[in-house]
């Protein structure tokens, strides 16, 4: 790709990392940068710090970027990095939040997916490795992680869009990701992960039709955080526990974290219902980074004020 | 931007009326080579369910006049894939 890096454009993979580094550069009281492991193509995974530097903070984690195609979600990691460093000292609510809370921000899970989709395979979803016996290369991430893992609906077929790897955070991204959050799970209260299309905002459980103990709470603020993402556009996202709500999956990084006991744990379906699918226009990045902002600053709200 | 090419390639939408026809999207998917966009994969595929999915040019007219032979109702999203994905990075605001 030519031209510089764009929040309103979709970036490639180049331009991303670079700008991980400069962001950090360019926000050195507020953002830090952390190399988390390795792709399967050996690429550095980098995921960002934000917030004020301090002891023991609570923080949420939010990764983006899962599926490889789904392009509008590593365009949302990198808004909110641009929403919190530029509001930050002027922006009231951001900079309670910040102040008292960190950010863990991966804005690439699947990075050499995502470049296999720029490159050769514009709708490529899974990762790249081809340690399976197939020809097929590729595992689905959000099928890797230690839950419920290869049960309900998750396919051992290597050339399967939902083929759920060799074992249990077989692959690197996903060892990356568990690693860290295990490593700093006391500080973190909530796991957020963005992906696309439908427009919806799903909670655990995944793998079953039962409800979590606390269904009732996760509910009402997946209700406020989709009034919140509605009050600026008016887009209207469906919400409520994922087997229910779409289907019964297994393996999902949600449920993963729900069970390692971070207790606010939300899947993202950002725009569209289907108009664009995969293919969002650039010109809508803006709008919907911006009402998922809303929804993610609502969720850290409730998480400051009610959890210890 | 991506090698592999979509040119002619569309996406259907369609919804099962019942169990028969879900049957019928989910052997569609060992007859041809289909990209589910939703759900994730034919397997998740139930009654009454919007279904998007992704057939290459070159089966398009076999996976339409299936779904005629089987009183399948669809609606296309996208005609030509190759020109949407050219749109896509076209900011026309």
């Amino acid at each position: 790709s030519t031209g510089k890096h764009s929040y309103t454009k979709y970036n490639d993979w180049r331009k991303i990392s670079a700008w991980t580094a400069r962001i950090e550069k360019r926000n050195p009281a507020l953002v830090s940068r952390i190399h988390i492991g390795n792709t399967f193509e050996n690429r550095p995974m980098y995921l960002l710090k934000v917030g004020k530097q301090s002891d023991a903070k609570k923080a949420i984690f939010i990764d983006c970027g899962i599926h490889a195609r789904e392009w509008i979600s590593p365009a949302f990691c990198q808004w909110f990095l641009k929403k919190a460093t530029r509001t930050y000292g002027k922006d009231t609510n951001m900079t309670y939040i910040l102040d008292n809370m960190n950010f863990y921000i991966l804005p690439l899970v699947n990075i050499d997916g995502y470049i296999w989709s720029w490159t050769q395979d514009r709708f490529w979803r899974k990762s790249r490795s081809n340690t399976s016996d197939s020809a097929c290369a590729g595992v689905d991430l959000n099928r890797n992680f230690d839950v419920a893992w290869g049960t309900v609906d998750a396919s051992k077929n290597p050339c399967q869009e939902i083929y759920c790897g060799t074992s249990p955070e077989s692959e690197p991204e996903t060892k990356a990701v568990t690693t860290f959050i295990r490593n700093h799970l006391s500080s973190i209260k909530a796991y957020l992960t963005i992906h696309s299309y439908s427009q919806m905002l799903l909670f655990p459980y995944g793998y079953t039709y039962e409800k979590t103990p606390n269904h009732d709470e996760l509910n009402e603020l997946a209700k406020g955080a989709a009034q919140a993402i509605a009050s600026l556009y008016g887009k209207h996202y469906n919400y409520g526990p994922s087997a229910a709500t779409i289907y019964p999956s297994s393996g999902c990084s949600d449920d993963w974290a729900y069970k390692l006991g971070i207790k606010y744990s939300f899947t993202f379906e950002l725009r569209d219902k289907g108009r664009y699918g995969f293919l969002l226009p650039e010109s809508q990045i803006k709008p919907t980074c911006e009402e998922i902002t809303l929804a993610v600053k609502f969720i850290a709200s409730y998480i400051l004020s009610h959890t210890s | 931007i991506s090698a592999r090419r979509f040119d002619s390639a569309k996406v259907f939408r369609v919804k099962p009326q019942n169990e028969n026809q879900v049957s019928f999207l989910k052997n569609l998917a060992n007859i041809a080579q289909i990209d589910f966009w939703y759900p994730d994969s034919a397997l998740h595929i139930v009654n009454q369910m919007e279904v998007d999915f992704h057939v290459s040019g070159d089966q398009t007219k076999n996976v339409e006049s299936l779904m005629e032979q089987n009183g399948m109702h669809y609606e296309i999203l996208f005609q030509n894939l190759q020109e949407d994905i050219e749109n896509q990075l076209v900011d026309k605001s």
